[in-house]
């Protein structure tokens, strides 16, 4: 699974999740990236790309998970995706990452690794794949 | 109000023995992706436009579970989806099931932008497809060597592999996928191994 969060110059987020799916797949199945809120959302406080074990994805509804508990219980967006990591997955493995429309950005994952990168217009940059 | 940012993954859940050399080519791309991705922010792109920009240069490389690269089914063949949101506005496009489209994310946000519905699946999504004129190739341009034999394994192990690249080595590794406790929703993965 592939995935890119943007937050443009205007303040304006969007994301999207591209995937095969997994290896040894039922033909037919259908995964966490195509579904908007689970594996993909964007709103105008926060984009968020989600990878991992698709049927945990989906049951914890993981990217709007982000944006509500933003909007709902006022976290940051690098608080927002820990809690949403820690709290929402049950027994499930997943990583993702978010921007905010502040030009935030932020990653979490229960994972072991997660392929990432981002980078601010004020010239942060990091490419990493362990924690 | 703060400026531009982006990020992009390739994937999460990592095999803890993934060779340095396949490490590195990962965060070649993810470089060459950011770097992709700055360049338009700096041109004052918009934000919808750079996430597709850059799933595309991800599907269109082999090296991640997308597009071309993508993990194969259990009859071996490759079935994409993906999904793209603008925020502004909260508009939306998904695609499943897609066996020939090129792009999928280019597909998904057609859907967003040319169709009054926000999901196409399998046989519709393709129509779409080739009544919008995007690019379609064979299944066999989406099948790397590297995941036939990984699907191998995965059978051998009669199990499920997530974004995992497990190197191409002897079958010890396919015991190490039939042996390691993954889980999925804390049932044993080879709860699903049936599937």
């Amino acid at each position: 699974t592939v995935g890119c969060v943007v937050v443009d110059s205007k303040g304006r987020c969007a994301a999207a999740t591209s995937t095969g799916g997994l290896m040894n797949k039922m033909n037919g199945r259908i995964g966490d990236s195509p579904l908007i809120g689970a594996g993909t959302y964007a709103c105008n406080v926060c984009g968020v790309s989600c990878t991992g074990e698709g049927e945990a994805i989906i049951r914890g509804t993981l990217a709007r998970e982000v944006a509500a508990v933003m909007e709902y219980k006022g976290l940051s967006l690098q608080e927002a995706v820990d809690f949403v990591i820690k709290e929402r997955l049950d027994e499930g493995q997943a990583g993702l990452i978010a921007v905010s429309n502040k030009g935030d950005v932020a990653c979490g994952f229960n994972t072991t690794g997660m392929f990432r990168g981002c980078a601010t217009e004020d010239g942060f940059m990091e490419v990493g794949i362990w924690e | 109000m703060g400026g531009w940012a982006i990020a992009v993954h390739g994937g999460a859940g990592v095999d803890p023995n993934l060779p340095p050399q396949r490490q590195e080519e990962a965060k070649q791309l993810l470089t060459r992706c950011l770097n992709l991705g700055i360049s338009a922010l700096r041109s004052n792109d918009s934000a919808i436009d750079v996430v597709e920009l850059v799933v595309r240069e991800l599907e269109t490389d082999p090296l991640f579970n997308s597009g071309r690269g993508s993990a194969l089914t259990a009859e071996g063949t490759v079935e994409m989806e993906a999904s793209i949101m603008d925020g502004n506005g909260r508009r939306c496009g998904a695609v499943s099931g897609l066996t020939t489209v090129k792009n999928p994310v280019s597909l998904a946000r057609l859907v967003m932008e040319k169709s009054p519905h926000s999901y196409l699946a399998f046989s519709g999504a393709e129509d779409f497809a080739r009544k919008q004129g995007v690019e379609l190739v064979d299944n066999e341009y989406f099948i790397t060597e590297e995941n036939v034999g990984m699907l191998k394994l995965a059978k051998e192990a009669n199990t499920i592999v997530f974004d995992y690249r497990i190197p191409t080595v002897g079958s010890e590794s396919c015991s190490a996928v039939a042996e390691s406790p993954i889980q999925m929703n804390g049932l044993p993965i080879s709860v699903y191994a049936p599937e």
